[in-house]
């Protein structure tokens, strides 16, 4: 048997929209110590790694481990009806066919419940090596986020520079090129705070387009860290209570 | 023009 009662159901309805148009179909893993997933998009060319920690949840139990294949499509669907006031619970019987979901309301007043089928998916686990990245960068996510979206009406291509005094988002298209600098600073407004733990310079290339599709977690926690490595793919983290969620971005290279 | 690496370039398929 497997049970979690999440007290803020807000928080997984936020989690399943931020990765709903990456993953249609995964894996949920259950353990007595997380829930997690682990899966690409269907390009190959984002990862998404999500964990959350059994001792977040108001009331956790899962007798023996258990894999959950879930059309996230479907689970997005049904946690539309959940209200943002809404506790959670998700249920399921030891080899189980079945997700069940229960929201009710803060003071009781309503209770919905609902049977997700199961799926049965291939599993496919990639070894993500333990890595020492060359540059890290901490920022408000919502400022990420904006200078995402605003350098997308340019062109395609993100160009990420770190060095150990700022960053730099640059693009290049047909109307022109042009950049943002951010400088490190430890300003009290979240908007402006950069943090940068840089060993060496870093320089790479990414597609826009899946960065868009990765902020969406920036309502999950106000600060996102991206580690970067040449050559390898990126990271992004969004931390927030209950866990983390990760992705990760092959970068572009030069032809 | 930047080429689209794969991830699986990167990680082991296990």
């Amino acid at each position: 048997m497997f049970e979690a009662l999440l007290g803020n159901g807000l928080i997984l309805k936020k989690i399943i929209e931020s990765i709903k148009e990456l993953v249609t179909e995964v894996n949920f893993e259950v353990t007595s110590e997380a829930i997690s997933l682990q899966a690409m998009d269907a390009s190959h060319v984002a990862l998404v790694v999500l964990v959350l920690r059994a001792s977040e949840f108001e009331e956790y139990r899962c007798d023996r481990p258990q894999t959950l294949g879930v059309s996230i499509t479907n689970l997005a669907k049904l946690l539309k009806i959940a209200g943002n006031d809404d506790s959670i619970i998700l249920r399921a019987e030891d080899e189980a066919h079945v997700l069940t979901l229960v929201f009710t309301g803060k003071n009781n007043e309503k209770m919905c419940e609902f049977n997700l089928n199961l799926l049965t998916l291939d599993s496919e686990h990639l070894g993500i090596p333990e890595q020492e990245y060359s540059a890290e960068v901490t920022m408000s996510s919502s400022e990420f986020s904006r200078i995402c979206r605003e350098l997308t009406q340019v062109t395609d291509t993100l160009n990420l520079s770190v060095d150990k005094e700022s960053v730099k988002f640059a693009v290049s298209g047909d109307i022109g090129t042009g950049s943002i600098t951010m400088k490190a600073n430890n300003s009290d407004k979240s908007e402006e705070k950069l943090i940068l733990n840089v060993s060496d310079t870093v320089s790479m290339a990414f597609a826009l387009r899946y960065l868009n599709l990765f902020n969406k977690a920036s309502s999950l926690s106000d600060e996102v860290v991206l580690s970067l490595s040449p050559e390898v793919p990126v990271v992004l983290k969004f931390a927030f209570d209950l866990g983390e969620l990760k992705y990760f971005l092959a970068p572009k290279i030069a032809e | 023009a930047n080429e689209q690496a794969s991830l699986r370039r990167f990680f082991d398929h296990i």
